[in-house]
């Protein structure tokens, strides 16, 4: 952050596109800095609306040499525009360099990432010293743009000045009016009692989801990452309580309360949340405790208190005769499941700080495991 | 007379980062005089911290991956000191 800490103090911000370079159409324009706000608005309560005309909090201009702040441009390459902390008059305002040849992909400066990365100081975030974040001050042209994503260090930075988005909730986003729930504390990764909220493959890393923040295990890397929620899937809501992949479509369902989500490796899926009842569920369940789907059967087991469902993925229904009691059929699964996941033709079980490994052929308990065993711990 | 290319790049080299220290670590104008001794120590103290802080091995001196670096496109607001 900025010195002094300068911040917006109302979260819905305006901005207007004072001018237009010539370099690329005006909605290619319009849709870069539309774009880039929208990276900064996931992760945050700000929200931002577009004037055509008068004082904007953002005022957004392209210009060349000087352009009357006396910092000039300094012709092609090296500075390619620069912005002001938040606060009235230019303050919060962005300028870009003309001389750059702007484009909408990599081939010159890449418009969008330039933009996003000024709006984070128009937002009061001040240059990082992370190579990999956003606010790093100097150009990185990401080869895949469409997986563009914040950094930890940016949505950290962003959040310590605004706090993260309104959660989901069943009874519809957090109004302005309504308080912000206090955030839990971050969980330490090899603290005995710790238990998971939800567990779930992704394209062949395992996801163990604590509240806001979830591990993310690689069999490749030895080290998991620890990160947030909202830096990957900013509409997911915190404390998840289930969580399964279909592996053949490539989507995680992800559960709380009574609804879910499905997503596609960083991307929430149109039409999603979900009612739980869809899935064929009487009205009785109100929350899913644990999924796992049993890539083999191509069946997901959904664990709720002392039963379980089988959900069949070719049909898309609850199979007759369910729900059954966990206990009948997986001997020695006696307490309620907190997350499961399947890996190695073996089905994991989370209970509190207790894991067990589970043989579906033999149908019995072969090891019993402390839940953060995966983490190196 | 022919020109002395070497020599020539050396001051142009140097001329670029007293503008990089200058412009983004806050490089006092009083300093200016030094950034062409290699043992100055306010220049040398800038030089390490613009290497900290952008990630490169820390040596203090105008190496080729310090160079690199500062010619690279970037943002123009300065990474260290009071934002004016």
């Amino acid at each position: 952050t900025f010195p002094g800490l300068p911040k917006w103090r109302k979260t819905h911000l305006t901005y207007r596109i004072v001018n237009y370079t010539l370099d690329l159409p005006r909605e290619a324009v319009d849709s870069a800095f539309e774009k880039a706000l929208k990276a900064w608005e996931e992760v945050t309560p700000l929200t931002f609306s577009k004037i055509y005309e008068g004082e904007a909090d953002i005022m957004i201009f392209f210009a060349v040499r000087e352009h009357g702040d006396f910092i000039p441009f300094d012709g092609p390459g090296n500075i390619l525009g620069h912005a002001y902390a938040p606060g009235p008059g230019i303050n919060g305002d962005a300028h870009f360099d003309d001389d750059e040849q702007w484009t909408k992909d990599t081939s010159g400066t890449n418009l969008f990432l330039v933009a996003a990365h000024e709006f984070g100081h128009s937002l009061g975030l001040y240059h990082s010293a992370d190579p990999t974040a956003l606010m790093y001050p100097v150009y990185n042209p990401r080869t895949d743009l469409t997986r563009f994503r914040l950094a930890q260090d940016d949505v950290n930075g962003v959040q310590s000045l605004y706090g993260p988005p309104p959660m989901s909730s069943p009874d519809g986003p957090a109004g302005p009016t309504e308080s912000v729930p206090p955030e839990p504390g971050t969980p330490a990764t090899c603290d005995p009692a710790l238990s998971f909220d939800a567990v779930s493959s992704l394209r062949g890393e395992i996801l163990f989801f604590k509240d806001r923040h979830f591990w993310r295990k690689s069999l490749r890397t030895p080290e998991p990452g620890f990160y947030l929620i909202s830096s990957f899937w900013p509409s997911l809501p915190s404390g998840l309580d289930a969580a399964y992949e279909e592996t053949s479509k490539d989507i995680v369902f992800t559960f709380k309360g009574n609804q879910f989500w499905a997503i596609r490796g960083t991307e929430v899926q149109a039409g999603y949340p979900k009612g739980i009842h869809t899935l064929g569920f009487p009205p009785s369940v109100t929350k899913i405790d644990a999924a796992l789907f049993d890539k083999e059967k191509e069946k997901t087991y959904f664990f709720v208190e002392d039963k379980y469902w089988r959900f069949d993925e070719k049909t898309q229904s609850v199979e007759p005769d369910f729900p059954k009691k966990i206990a009948d059929d997986f001997p020695g699964v006696d307490s309620k499941v907190d997350a499961a996941f399947e890996a190695f033709g073996f089905y994991y079980f989370f209970s509190g700080s207790s894991q067990l490994e589970f043989d579906p052929n033999a149908k019995k308990v072969t090891h019993v495991l402390k839940t953060n065993s995966w983490l190196n711990c | 007379y022919p020109v002395d290319r070497a020599a020539e790049d050396k001051d142009s080299n140097m001329d670029l980062l007293q503008q990089y220290l200058e412009n983004y670590y806050d490089l006092a104008k009083d300093v200016k005089q030094f950034v062409r001794r290699r043992d100055s120590g306010p220049v040398v103290k800038k030089i390490r911290e613009m290497q900290k802080f952008l990630g490169l091995e820390v040596t203090g001196k105008l190496d080729p991956d310090t160079l690199a670096m500062i010619r690279k496109p970037r943002c123009g607001v300065p990474d260290v000191g009071q934002f004016t």
